[in-house]
């Protein structure tokens, strides 16, 4: 463990508990699009199937749990709890375009031909491209509340941190995951434009709102 | 190899 991925892990943990939060506060789920959120379950899902078979540490596990409770807790409010708010008509991401092909890259391009590590490699190339309805939702309302944006923001570091860990980790443990570095580069890339918008408006002050 | 998985990362 290191400073980048303890980081890495928070912030991400931070993003998910900011956008249970806002949604269960304001018990409305306007602006988040419930497709993404579908995808991630999907990735903790298919990721951390080793909680049946291995434990690795008392964090790790606490951390694993932490993350599929809530992100089935964050589906079930936007699908049931509070499903009149959800924003179904901008929320049109074809998300079959992803899970098909990370798929089949999945079954293609993986460490080992076994069912826990070929669920692991879909899990983390969906990951790499999980945020693309919510991406699009926000390019199709042409605007995103500003705590969604902070959820957006700590999402995004997170993968960022992990890319310094693994520079980290190759640099002083000789270990580098290729299949989690290209996809994690992917996914921090797919960040940029956003990124930008964040430091150059909200930071600022202003309302994130997309030229429409 | 740790355990069953190989992944120690989140």
């Amino acid at each position: 463990m290191n400073i980048f991925r303890l980081t890495g892990d928070l912030s991400h943990l931070a993003a998910i508990i900011i956008l249970l939060l806002k949604i269960w506060k304001s018990r409305s789920c306007a602006g988040i699009s419930g497709k993404s959120q579908v995808l991630f379950a999907l990735v903790f899902t298919t990721r951390y199937l080793d909680l049946l078979t291995s434990f690795i540490s008392l964090y790790n596990t606490t951390m694993k749990v932490i993350y599929i409770g809530c992100s089935y807790a964050t589906v079930y409010l936007i699908y049931m709890k509070l499903k009149a708010t959800y924003d179904g008509n901008h929320d049109t991401f074809r998300v079959e375009f992803l899970i098909v092909p990370v798929g089949g890259l999945a079954f293609l391009v993986n460490h080992d031909f076994s069912p826990l590590e070929i669920l692991w490699t879909f899990s983390i190339y969906l990951e790499s491209v999980a945020i693309l309805p919510q991406l699009f939702m926000i390019s199709k309302t042409g605007e995103a509340e500003t705590i969604t944006t902070h959820y957006l923001f700590f999402l995004g570091l997170y993968r960022a941190l992990y890319l310094i860990n693994w520079i980290w980790r190759f640099y002083f443990e000789g270990f580098f995951d290729m299949i989690a570095i290209v996809a994690g580069v992917v996914q921090t890339i797919l960040y940029c434009d956003f990124f930008y918008l964040y430091v150059t408006k909200v930071l600022k002050g202003k309302k994130l709102s997309l030229p429409a | 190899v740790i355990g069953q998985t190989r992944h120690d990362e989140l």
